[in-house]
């Protein structure tokens, strides 16, 4: 049977093929990914992860939501009947993303029908794209937003370019009643592996269709390093001060900025987490924390031993709205798993007297975030640190695409003089902003410039 | 879209489709659908979500979270599973499509 293809790319909205039978040959899932998704979505963690198609306040039975997360790491392979018309062979042919292959941080293009085949005039094919936000063997985590009806669509890569990466396995995930804003995705290469030995094990004429199935493409990641992530992302760091951790980011070898909220107290004995080049845990002690009353939720961590083979990023000097930034966390996954690397834009740099106070981006910023860098994705340039996403106290909603930051700028000099001279006046400074930068952060509307008497 | 995204765009539109699943005789009693991807054309080979398969389950959703089982054969669902494999366009009139029922969507103004 053929599968006469349209023109690629064609208007939307034209007139679609009718519906073509098709029967189920195989239910198939990738061990590795349950075995993943248990490790970090089962046990403790489970009562706080929705997955279900709807938001968590939505009316779904129960044994509906049972039956969903039993089946998310579940796929089919379906063969279609024959039409009618001649077929013949069209189109860019399928090709897969060898495991491990695509660097975390790498762009990455979803393509699935929302709401599946309700409104497929509308909504099919309809693309999204991100980054490969994090990685657990073939589970897979991604920015790009998905809706329900995506299930099953493709997510593929651009280099090597239209490789297929992954299906998506649950396009809404929602963690302690916030939308995360993030696709759990199933990697393609171990689910077509699992697919090939199942189709092994059925009647020859189902067998013979294992050869049909796209082959990998470019050098197995058993022949390569690890592929790195992003060089700028091995900066972000996992920082624990007792039981409260969160992120950081390295500003020097032995230096390391942190959210006063994640490690309060000068003084507190920190350990600080550094993934890239390699794992390790070095202890360290909070040197300074602004006060509560300062608008700059800013920790400054002194490193027990340099940090070996730990890229600095360059500090930024200047901001420009609407540049694509990157935001590097340990939200959603915390210890267990590396930093997640989130997309999207510099969507404001708010000023007090010329000076930029506040960002503001588009990245997805989870709990666990805090203290984590934000980077310029095109030069790598650390921007500022995450310290805040958005709570509507009215509703409870969490926006995660709308976050704060406290850009590089306002600590560059602080950092570097003490940095030098272990002279703490400059972080000291950070407690006396004046009253327009606190309205800011208050997120008030900055006073309008008092009328000054005529006397 | 930049340009680095023509050819990855070009495969995912071609190899894009929806699969919808219903029970025989009928057709309007509730569909499941999801996306799906064409792995091979000719014979037509497509990859969904197992999601839109667990109401045909002949042993109940609870056999996808039996340890050792990586997979099923397709005989696993009912006898009624019917299934139905969309992809892109071509000049057939509108007409042809089975009209399904339009889920609450609606555009409110921002």
């Amino acid at each position: 049977a053929g599968l006469e293809p349209g023109p690629s790319s064609s208007p939307r909205g034209r007139p679609l093929q009718p519906p073509r039978p098709a029967e189920l040959l195989l239910l198939l899932s990738c061990p590795a990914f349950r075995a993943h998704f248990v490790r970090l979505f089962g046990g403790e963690a489970a009562e706080h992860w929705h997955f279900v198609s709807a938001a968590p306040d939505d009316e779904v039975s129960e044994e509906e939501e049972e039956d969903q997360l039993r089946a998310l790491g579940w796929f089919a392979l379906l063969r279609v009947h024959p039409g009618q018309e001649a077929e013949e062979e069209r189109g860019p042919a399928v090709a897969v993303a060898p495991l491990g292959t695509v660097p975390k941080g790498a762009p990455l293009l979803a393509c699935g029908s929302p709401f599946g085949a309700f409104c497929p005039d509308i909504f099919l094919n309809t693309l999204s794209r991100g980054v490969l936000s994090n990685s657990a063997g073939p589970l897979l985590l991604t920015d790009a937003r998905c809706l329900p009806g995506t299930e099953g669509g493709g997510v593929f890569a651009a280099r090597p370019a239209g490789a297929l990466v992954a299906l998506v396995a649950a396009p809404l995930c929602w963690k302690a009643r916030e939308w995360v804003g993030l696709t759990l995705l199933c990697a393609a290469a171990p689910l077509l592996q699992a697919a090939r030995m199942a189709l092994a094990s059925l009647p020859p004429d189902s067998a013979a269709l294992a050869a049909l199935l796209p082959p990998e493409v470019g050098t197995p990641p058993n022949l390569l390093l690890q592929v790195p992530g992003p060089p700028w992302a091995a900066a972000a760091m996992l920082v624990e001060c007792g039981t409260v951790w969160g992120s950081g980011v390295a500003v020097a070898p032995h230096l390391v900025v942190t959210c006063r909220h994640v490690a309060p107290r000068e003084a507190a004995k920190v350990l600080v987490h550094s993934i890239t080049p390699k794992s390790v845990a070095i202890w360290g002690c909070v040197v300074f924390a602004t006060q509560e009353t300062s608008p700059y939720d800013i920790a400054v961590v002194r490193l027990e031993e340099d940090l070996d083979g730990v890229p600095i990023p360059v500090p930024a000097e200047h901001f420009h709205e609407g540049e694509v930034v990157s935001v590097v966390g340990f939200g959603i996954f915390g210890q267990a798993c590396g930093p997640s690397v989130t997309s999207g834009i510099l969507s404001a740099v708010v000023q007090v007297d010329d000076t930029p106070v506040m960002l503001q981006t588009t990245c997805a910023v989870h709990s666990g975030s805090s203290g984590g860098p934000i980077f310029s994705t095109h030069s790598g340039d650390l921007l500022g640190i995450v310290t805040s996403n958005t709570r509507d106290n009215n509703t409870g909603a969490t926006y995660p695409h709308l976050n704060f930051s406290i850009p590089i700028t306002v600590l560059q000099p602080a950092l570097q003089r003490y940095s030098q001279t272990g002279d703490l006046g400059g972080l000291h400074e950070l407690d006396h902003a004046t009253e327009p930068v606190r309205v800011v952060w208050r997120l008030q509307r900055p006073l309008p410039q008092a009328p000054r008497s005529k006397l | 879209m930049g340009r680095q995204w023509g050819p990855s765009m070009r495969t995912a539109e071609q190899a894009g489709c929806v699969v919808s699943a219903s029970r025989a005789g009928q057709p309007t009693a509730g569909s499941w659908s999801c996306s799906g991807v064409i792995l091979s054309r000719s014979p037509g080979l497509v990859l969904c979500h197992g999601g839109i398969f667990t109401p045909f389950l002949r042993a109940g959703s609870g056999c996808l979270t039996a340890a050792a089982t990586a997979f099923l054969p397709g005989d696993s669902c009912s006898d009624d599973l019917r299934l139905h494999v969309q992809w892109g366009p071509t000049a057939e009139s509108p007409a042809g499509r089975a009209e399904l029922g339009r889920p609450g969507l609606c555009t409110p103004q921002c």
